[in-house]
């Protein structure tokens, strides 16, 4: 475990608890994309079978069942909490997310480490994360106005994955035959779909002013 | 095996 693979997990984990604490205190999940939260609990799900086969460390450990637990909760909240649901943006939030589903698993059936049950589901997880955001991110675009909890869950989501990068980076240069194609080249396509919110997270944040995302 | 052992990441 190095710095920046540390500081990926612990962004991760706040983007969850940020998004976790803006639904409890504000009793609203506005500006949050349920298509986005069941992805994510789909994603969580088939990549961490392996707890059941593998054990690694306490800390990988608990680390899954923190994010599979937290992305379940999220969505049992907006789809069946009385107060919470109310405020879903269903009419924005509109995106064929099906389709993700089914291209990522297209795609881990031709792209895979091995062909078994296990590792087809964990390279469809790893494709499926890498696109999982852009319902949230059509959602946040039509919406304009975008609230503080909303903006900041988007951007430490997005510096997860570019601390992974960084860990990538970091692992190829210390690590003897050290490779991740699958979870590389997904993970560099899903930090990319992010530069833009990026960009107007920034300018927003050096004028001080509210995050507003153009039409 | 070998492959498994890879996703050591979350």
């Amino acid at each position: 475990m190095n710095v920046f693979r540390l500081a990926g997990d612990m962004t991760h984990l706040l983007s969850i608890l940020l998004l976790l604490l803006k639904i409890y205190a504000t009793k609203s999940c506005s500006g949050v994309s349920r298509k986005t939260q069941e992805l994510y609990a789909i994603v969580f799900i088939f990549r961490y079978l392996d707890l059941f086969t593998d054990f690694i460390s306490v800390y990988n450990t608990f680390m899954k069942v923190v994010f599979i637990a937290s992305s379940l909760a999220i969505v049992w909240c907006m789809r069946f909490h009385p107060v919470v649901r109310r405020s879903y943006d269903r009419e924005l939030d509109t995106f064929r997310y099906f389709f993700l589903v089914g291209a990522s698993f297209a795609l881990a059936l031709i792209w895979h480490e091995k062909f078994s049950v296990q590792e087809v589901f964990w390279a469809f997880s790893i494709y499926l994360e890498a696109v999982a955001i852009l319902p949230q991110l059509v959602l946040l675009q039509r919406s304009g106005n975008v609230d503080n909890l909303t903006g900041q869950y988007v951007f430490f989501l997005g510096a997860y994955r570019a601390f992974y990068i960084l860990n990538w980076i970091y692992r190829y240069l210390t690590e003897p035959r050290f490779t991740r194609w699958i979870a590389g080249t997904s993970g560099v396509v899903q930090t990319a779909l992010y530069a833009d919110f990026f960009y107007y997270y920034f300018i927003s944040w050096k004028n001080n002013s509210k995050l507003k995302l153009p039409a | 095996s070998d492959v498994v052992a890879e996703h050591d990441e979350l």
